[in-house]
């Protein structure tokens, strides 16, 4: 049975979509089975991995208007990555954005539906979310077992633990009682930047073993995913950030089957 | 009669809030007077300038809720920038941004009422949103004279431009006819990434004349702003992303005198 684990930060532009798909794409390549789910409305997960875009099948949004089933709307990626699958949100129009946004502040339950529902089919699922707090964010708190917090290596990026500690407290007392802390993942260390060590340092002592022991750094390969359409291990396994998001893929395994 | 600008992008950490405190510390410099003002509950700009956290003085949530006057919000920042402002949004709790979100979501007019009465007191007031296109940002465009979109110079920067024209002539259409592009800014450009030369060449080849000419290196001196809680003309005039600001502030000021 798998773990349903949101990725979630109010900071923008922290490596949220960049650690579904990349650390998706590694845990697939090591023979688990693994669900992107997109809810951020701006398509970057499908955009990284060519889902983007009219005519690519029916999305996340087909199914809150209830004109297609969760398992319509599941799409394998990658000829090499067979064991990993995406359900991009196939929102075009600015219309289809306000009509999905809505649907998810009337309707919270929503979303916890179709996650349970596609829930008994992987080892993990990952679901994508937009930078805020509210929903469709905190619909996908309300239903996950577990959320994931990447931290860019710099000081805007430090108060934004506060608040999502806080806010995750909240739908645990009032929605979702087994809700937990997969970790917080430390990503775009820049070793020559001179506050990089500082918050890192400061990170550990904070959240202790919440922190993956795994850095990731920054590494312009990485930012070619959008472009290239697949994930990074699928065109550099050597690069630095290959390298790392495959070492965070090891150390989840080692975790998971060491509880 | 000075010029309302809203800051935005749907992308997260594009340099929404870097460009709110830089161009206007900048501009400030340059003898014009200028107001920031803090739209997104994440109070990032606040953090820039010292002013979050609980004391600091009342926000745009105590004028939202009637218990403040928007001149009692309004914070001098910097003993050397004397004519730089800010108005943070002094929001401490989840429960407040909650509020915060509700309030606008029922009434995108009062946003409006806050800052026209700012507008003639000021030059430059610029406006610093949250990575999203729905309320608190479309209400600021339903307010403001122009808009003004940091483009990150990576791949997954790409797909927002699209995403932010749609919903600004939306906007124009339904509540602002005079809504217009300040401009389009290229920043965290990265030399040595292969990408930085492509997305530079597509985004002025399809934006042309409304993309400024001055392009914002990737500096890890702009990263120290949150920590410092000062400009970073304030700690580092000699610094490429400052003298790239202080660029941006000169070209800005030789187009608005030149039409
Ligand atoms: N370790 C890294 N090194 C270098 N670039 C990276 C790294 N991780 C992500 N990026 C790039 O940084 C940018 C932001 O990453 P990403 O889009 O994954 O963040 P996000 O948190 O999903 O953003 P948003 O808040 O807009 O959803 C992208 O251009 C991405 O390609
Ligand atoms: N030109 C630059 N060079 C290096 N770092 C930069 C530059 N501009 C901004 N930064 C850093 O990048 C990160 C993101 O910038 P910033 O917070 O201004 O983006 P934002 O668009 O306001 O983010 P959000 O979407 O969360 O509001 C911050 O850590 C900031 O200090
Ligand atoms: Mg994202
Ligand atoms: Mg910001």
């Amino acid at each position: 049975m798998g773990q349903l684990i949101a990725i979630v930060s109010q900071k923008g532009g922290v490596g949220k979509t960049s650690t579904a798909v990349n650390l998706g794409a590694c845990l697939s390549a090591l023979k688990q089975k693994v669900l992107l789910v997109e809810l951020d409305p701006q398509c970057g997960l499908a955009k990284c991995v060519g889902l983007d875009g009219p005519n690519k099948g029916a999305g996340l949004i087909d199914v809150l208007r209830d004109s297609a089933s969760p398992a319509d709307v599941v799409h394998p990626v990658h000829p090499r990555l067979p064991r990993l699958w995406v359900v991009p949100t196939n929102i075009q129009t600015m219309a289809e954005e306000t009509e999905y946004l809505t649907i998810l502040h009337n309707n919270m339950a929503v979303v916890g539906r179709v996650l349970t529902q596609l829930k008994p089919s992987y080892d993990f699922i990952f679901i994508d979310t937009p930078p805020r707090l509210d929903n469709p964010t905190y619909a996908a708190l309300a239903t996950v077992d577990s959320y994931m917090v990447p931290i860019q290596c710099e000081y805007a990026s430090m108060g934004t633990v506060g608040r999502v500690l806080k806010a995750a407290l909240e739908v645990k007392r009032l929605y979702n009682a087994k809700l937990g802390i997969f970790g917080f993942l430390l990503t775009m260390a820049d070793k020559k930047a001179g506050f990089t060590v500082r918050v890192v340092q400061e990170v550990r002592q904070y959240l202790k073993h919440h922190v993956f022991r795994t850095l990731v750094p920054r590494d312009p390969r990485l930012a070619e995913v959008p472009f290239r359409q697949e994930p990074v291990i699928a065109y550099d396994m050597q690069s630095p950030g290959a390298k790392a998001y495959i070492q965070l893929a090891r150390e989840i395994l080692r975790d998971t089957t060491a509880t």
